[in-house]
């Protein structure tokens, strides 16, 4: 995992940095303290060494700290890991932020317009059962109104 | 730059939700 | 040309050459701190020892000279691992899309599309209003047919009381018995008319 990765690569590079300050090196730039104290020249090697080790180590944890670094890695791992079907190079940012803030919206909008043609299609069936019942009282009433003419007619 | 950068990537990271929270706001309104 | 490495910006909250620069920056530090320590640490050990030859300018370029030394191999080294940790561990591979973008990937929808979306949504809200008021009028008629129906009923009741009321004296067809009541009160007049003549 990219954790695991990033311990290994700065380890490594602790390892060559440590590796190219060799002691000959050390000594070599040192040679006239190194020909009258030896073993200081040794202990004073060693101490460089592994305070420089502790310092790098101590800050490389503070950084991971500092950016959560363990926890993204990880969750990015997981996210590559999940893609790892997808061969075509995925969505970018276009650029053009109303573009694909839009986008963001469609599922909302779709939602809303298959809202609206439900209650649209609820309102023309209930309106066509209205009108049915309209006619249906329009016919009604004509059908009074011949009655009522017929009887009057009679009465007259 | 760096700065730049930055801001852009963390509005286009924050924002979509932003406004969605907004505009669906808005359908529910419009629905009720 | 600078890669801004925005995508990995939007995941990390960082740009991966912050992460770098703040990487380096601090392991330089203490390459330089522990190269101090060791320049002090020695000429203090120098001091120590009596009536020594060594100089401390000596020693001085001794350090600069190791110091040189390791700022470049420091300088080759990190260059690589920053290569590394910037291809393998800060990247977002190319085929990768992060969860907050997925909606892209499940709705590609154009400017146009969107455009088109929103108008189709404006025009069933039209429609939707239409509809409403067309159902507002509907009832409204509704009602007003009920409170008509009810009046005719009312003036048909009536006109069934009247026919009724024939039925109860015994007046089947009253038309015909309307012709005969005219016929009665005609010959009751002529009789009354006769009635008055003789009583003069």
């Amino acid at each position: 995992g990219r954790a695991q990765l990033f311990d290994t690569v700065v380890d490594t590079f602790l390892q060559k940095l440590v590796a190219a300050g060799s002691y000959q090196r050390f000594a070599s730039c040192y040679r006239r303290f190194y020909k009258l104290q030896p073993e200081l020249t040794r202990g004073i090697y060693e101490q460089f060494i592994s305070q420089l080790q502790a310092s790098i180590k101590e800050e490389i944890q503070e950084i991971k700290q500092e950016g959560n670094l363990e926890m993204l890695f990880n969750s990015l791992d997981k996210i590559v890991e999940e893609a790892k079907t997808q061969e075509e190079p995925a969505w970018r940012p276009s650029g053009v932020p109303e573009e694909d803030a839009g986008s963001a919206l469609a599922p909302y909008l779709l939602k809303h317009r298959a809202y609206l043609q439900r209650i649209l299609r609820e309102k023309q069936e209930e309106n066509r059962q209205a009108a049915e019942a309209v006619l249906a009282g329009r016919g009604r009433i004509t059908e009074l109104q011949q009655l009522i003419a017929a009887h009057q007619q009679a009465w007259q | 730059f760096d700065e730049l950068i930055v801001e852009t990537a963390t509005k286009r990271k924050q924002w979509p939700k932003k406004i969605l929270r907004h505009a669906v706001q808005t359908y529910k309104a419009e629905q009720e | 040309s600078v890669n801004p490495m925005v995508y990995e910006a939007q995941f990390f909250g960082f740009t991966p050459q912050t992460c770098m620069l703040r990487v380096y920056i601090a392991f330089q530090d203490y390459l330089f701190e522990t190269m101090q320590v060791v320049d002090s640490v020695i000429l203090k050990k120098l001091d120590a020892i009596p009536n020594c030859k060594i100089s401390p300018s000596e020693i001085r370029k001794s350090t600069e000279k190791f110091l040189l030394f390791m700022k470049e191999h420091f300088e080759k080294l990190f260059g690589k691992m920053e290569e590394v940790l910037l291809q393998l561990v800060l990247n977002i591979p190319k085929n990768v899309l992060l969860p907050e973008d997925k909606v892209q990937e499940q709705y590609p929808y154009s400017k146009e599309q969107l455009q088109a979306l929103q108008e189709e949504i404006q025009q069933l809200q039209q429609q939707y209003r239409a509809e409403a008021a067309a159902g507002q009028a509907l009832r409204a008629e509704l009602e007003e047919q009920k409170a008509v129906q009810a009046e005719l009923e009312k003036i048909l009741q009536w006109f069934d009381g009247l026919d009724n009321i024939c039925r109860e004296h015994g007046i089947s067809n009253f038309k015909e018995s309307f012709a005969f009541l005219t016929q009665n009160s005609k010959k009751l007049q002529e009789l009354l008319k006769d009635v008055e003549v003789k009583s003069k």
